[in-house]
């Protein structure tokens, strides 16, 4: 038996949109732990990683592991069903091929349920090596969007530069060239408004614009976002999901041919 | 021109 109460449904449906752009459909592991879901968009150039424990959960219980295989434009299609307020329990049987998604509003005078077909999926699962990351930004998550969506319309590609002065962001193209320096500002007051830098040795990589733009649909989860860089390694955008866990998007960098 | 990796090369089947 698996049951997931959370009393915000609002968040499930934000990771969702977070992810639905990068994946048509995904294995969403279940365990004692809590729902962990890893997957590659269809280009194998990013990867999904999503972390909600247990603990955050107004209620969980997961006697046997499970994987569910869902349909995400069908899952979206159930969450659309849901009020902004509404908690949602998610439930299914050991070896199921249904999961059940019931919605309640705040006085509990709606009560809805939907049942999903699940779908067995090829699970490809990748090692993430523990990494020693050369600089990690953290910044308002808003700003973050905002900057990959003007330079969007510059280039195909942004190239984002981290010295201790602070860190750039830079695209060129047909019509010109963009760039946006932010410099480290801490905030005491508003935490959330802060630009901080751990920098251990500086560096510049390149990405595709395509898929940093998809990265922040998961704005509305989070205040800040993290950028993790180093060499050679995938950049890591990682969003926290307030007592509930995290979702993250490596992305492969450009490099010289 | 800049070439992009599958991100399968960097991280391993597990």
């Amino acid at each position: 038996m698996f049951e997931a109460r959370l009393v915000n449904s609002s968040t499930f449906r934000k990771v969702l949109d977070a992810i639905k752009d990068l994946l048509n459909e995904a294995s969403f592991d279940c365990s004692e732990n809590g729902i962990q879901l890893q997957a590659m968009d269809s280009s194998h150039v990013s990867l999904v990683s999503l972390n909600l424990k247990s603990d955050g959960f107004d209620k969980f219980r997961c006697d046997r592991n499970l994987t569910m295989g869902m349909n995400l434009t069908s899952l979206g299609k159930v969450f659309k069903c849901s009020g902004a307020d509404d908690t949602v329990t998610m439930k299914a049987q050991d070896y199921a091929d249904t999961v059940t998604f019931m919605f309640e509003s705040k006085k509990q005078d709606k009560i809805s349920d939907y049942e999903m077909k699940l779908m067995n999926l090829d699970q490809e699962h990748l090692g993430i090596p523990d990494t020693e990351f050369s600089c990690i930004i953290k910044m308002p998550s808003i700003e973050f969007a905002r900057i990959i969506r003007d330079l969007s319309q510059f280039g195909e590609s942004i190239v984002i530069s981290c010295t201790k002065e602070g860190v750039k962001f830079s695209a060129q193209g047909d019509i010109g060239t963009g760039n946006v320096k932010l410099a480290q500002t801490h905030n005491f007051d508003k935490e959330e408004e802060s630009v901080t830098i751990d920098l251990q040795e500086p560096v510049a990589l390149t990405f595709a614009c395509q898929y940093l733009n998809s990265f922040t649909k998961a704005t509305p989860l989070s205040n800040q976002v993290k950028l993790s860089m180093c060499e050679n390694v995938p950049l890591v955008v990682e969003y926290q999901i307030p007592e509930l866990g995290h979702l993250r998007f490596y992305l492969a960098p450009k490099i010289e041919e | 021109s800049k070439h992009q990796k599958s991100i399968r090369d960097y991280f391993k089947t597990n």
